[in-house]
């Protein structure tokens, strides 16, 4: 009867089954709020994202933040030990997260940090990656569309030279790093389903 | 559902935390 949200933002996978569905979600949601705080502050110091209207910023923020936040917290997984580690600290093994029932979402997770930790990125190089991930996110009731592939286009160029001027001899990052984008939009999907399945039917 | 961010309460934050700054900012 327990119940499981086992994000790593979250204070413990498994609740429980004395607490309701309500108040295990209130819970989860204290924990993720300072994260989406966050991400909404890191994409305010993205230059140019405040010269859009603010209603596309609400809209590229709603479909992109769990995105910068993979990418943020990738280190969390750890694709060697197959464990993951809770931003409380406590470390999981996928085995056991996985007889929870998260097995499909986190085997999707462990390859996304498992293939953008292996190109080896510079925090400053990631930095500029999220900023690319977040306005590169659906464009769906996006008003002023133009601005807004104008700001994809400089933060891409800008992402490009980084890695290119540092490291000229490997022309293969830059389009490996830009493949990562569309598996970021697959487990935006799969973590969206898995959390509203959650709200629906705990 | 259609707009996952608004059922699960994420747009209600984000917005919040956009309007702090826009609260900031001069007239």
């Amino acid at each position: 009867g327990a119940k499981v949200l086992a994000c790593p933002l979250n204070s413990c996978p498994v609740a429980p089954a004395s607490r309701s569905s309500q108040e295990m979600w209130e819970s989860f949601s204290q924990c993720f709020t300072p994260a989406v705080k966050e991400v909404v502050e890191f994409a305010k110091s993205i230059p140019g994202f405040q010269t859009l209207t603010q209603q596309d910023q609400v809209m590229l923020l709603k479909s992109g933040t769990f995105q910068v936040l993979m990418v943020r917290f990738c280190s969390l997984f750890d694709p060697k030990e197959r464990t993951v580690t809770f931003l409380n600290g406590q470390t999981y093994s996928l085995a056991s997260l996985r007889a929870l029932g998260m097995g499909v979402l986190l085997d999707a997770m462990f390859d996304f940090s498992e293939k953008l930790g292996s190109l080896g990125l510079e925090p400053d190089e990631m930095a500029l990656f999220m900023a690319v991930v977040l306005v590169s996110a659906d464009r769906c009731g996006i008003v002023d569309v133009g601005a807004v592939e104008q700001l994809q286009e400089n933060l891409i160029k800008a992402l490009r030279t980084l890695i290119t001027s540092r490291r000229p001899d490997d022309t293969t990052l830059f389009p490996k790093l830009l493949l990562r984008l569309p598996d970021l939009r697959t487990l935006n999907n799969q973590h969206s389903d898995k959390l509203l399945a959650f709200r629906i039917d705990p | 559902f259609s707009d996952p961010a608004s059922n699960l309460g994420l747009e209600d934050i984000i917005r919040k935390a956009l309007m702090g700054n826009l609260e900031d900012r001069p007239e």
